[in-house]
């Protein structure tokens, strides 16, 4: 039976919900999925783009950081692959691209983060 | 991460998760954090996906991510996505890719198409479990009934469903499987490794919940499962946010994280 020991266990907390521990609530925003794919996430990924530039320069940095190889393959890689993905989704991708500002392989490399970071 | 799904004690599931991520992915000493966690936090949305005027699933997600990996259909089911560590893992996935072989689902992409095409818990389940569909990386998905309560864990391969664990198989009531369960980040048959152990401390608090419950026993609320989420070491240092799932209502409710030192980096 575990016992919490240590300085980074503790007992079970009690009345927390819902402000202990929470830094802050996010905003809810709507996609809609009557317009084409290309333009869905225009507005919004225009909205934060200085929220979504600074994610995706923190990952780039951290990915040189391991190997500044890494990145410009990437890069370079990427956009031809992402050919290979569900259209729908490129078209996505592309607006999330348009809307941002940020380079079209960036916002790939982005939306494969779980299995590049996984990996 | 720890995701958990538990019994209400009113016919239905309440459906939780902690979002943990950016291990190893540069640590700042001066403020004791993870770069890419800190960096996360900002981009953190409530997505709905609204057709037609009416919204077909909510998602809690990463501006500039199109995939899922927290989101729920409402009255149907909800779906939650944890990391799962494989010797044949992502990194097998994606030089497959690179060499050529375009066969296998991206993660994102998998999950985002279970709720454009699936309209119930059984379609988002085959979806999930069907083995001749090759993932570039594996993982633990951990799927939730909006009409029956069902909870499951399905842990899988890149090409195969390894393990499956659901409510209701399990007779400890103090055990993932039995009146809830609960997935971190290792394999339900195997032990934890001692160096990163959220399971037992999570096992702990849920068995405390169904103990202080009125009941005693398939009584949860969701500021229960608030409470289990945020206690060390199920929150952690790489924790971003939890979401509660109300599957019925159709609302994800988001919160931003933060870990009070001493806390423990994963």
């Amino acid at each position: 039976k575990y016992q919490p020991k240590g300085p980074f266990h503790e007992e079970c907390q009690a009345g927390s919900y819902p402000t202990k521990r929470v830094l802050s609530k996010p905003n809810t925003a709507k996609i809609n999925l009557d317009l084409p794919p290309i333009e869905r996430w225009i507005e919004l990924s225009r909205s934060y783009s200085n929220q979504l530039k600074a994610t995706i320069n923190n990952v780039i940095e951290l990915a040189d950081k391991i190997d500044s190889r890494i990145v410009p393959f990437v890069q370079e890689k990427l956009p031809k692959l992402a050919e290979t993905l569900p259209q729908d989704y490129v078209d996505e991708m592309k607006s999330i691209s348009s809307g941002s500002g940020l380079d079209f392989g960036d916002i790939v490399l982005f939306n494969v983060f779980y299995e590049a970071f996984s990996a | 991460c720890t995701s958990i799904v538990a019994k209400d004690g009113k016919g239905g599931v309440i459906h939780a998760r902690n979002m943990d991520f950016g291990l190893f992915l540069g640590f700042d000493f001066k403020n004791m954090t993870w770069s890419l966690t800190e960096a996360l936090r900002p981009s953190l949305i409530n997505i709905d996906f609204v057709r037609d005027g009416q919204t077909q699933f909510t998602s809690a997600s990463f501006i500039g991510y199109v995939g899922i990996f927290t989101a729920v259909r409402q009255k149907k089911f909800s779906l939650t996505i944890n990391e799962r560590f494989d010797v044949d893992g992502g990194w097998v996935g994606i030089i497959e890719w690179l060499l050529g072989k375009h066969s296998a689902h991206w993660l994102g992409f998998l999950t985002r198409d279970v709720f454009e095409k699936c309209d119930n818990f059984k379609c988002a389940q085959d979806y999930l479990m069907q083995a001749e569909m090759t993932l570039v990386s594996p993982v633990y998905f951990v799927l939730a009934s909006g009409e029956d309560p069902i909870g499951q864990i399905i842990v899988r391969d890149r090409e195969d469903v390894s393990e499956v664990v659901t409510i209701g198989q399990e007779e400890d009531k103090s055990k993932s499987g039995s009146w809830f369960v609960l997935q971190t980040n290792y394999d339900p048959s195997n032990e934890p490794p001692f160096f990163d152990d959220r399971r037992h401390p999570g096992l702990k608090c849920m068995s405390e919940l169904s103990s202080n419950a009125a009941s005693g026993d398939n009584f949860i609320s969701k500021e229960g499962l608030f409470d289990v989420l945020s206690t060390k070491p199920n929150l952690n240092m790489l924790t971003v946010y939890t979401s509660l799932i109300d599957i019925k209502a159709g609302i994800i409710e988001t919160f931003v994280r933060e870990c009070p030192f001493p806390c423990t980096p994963w």
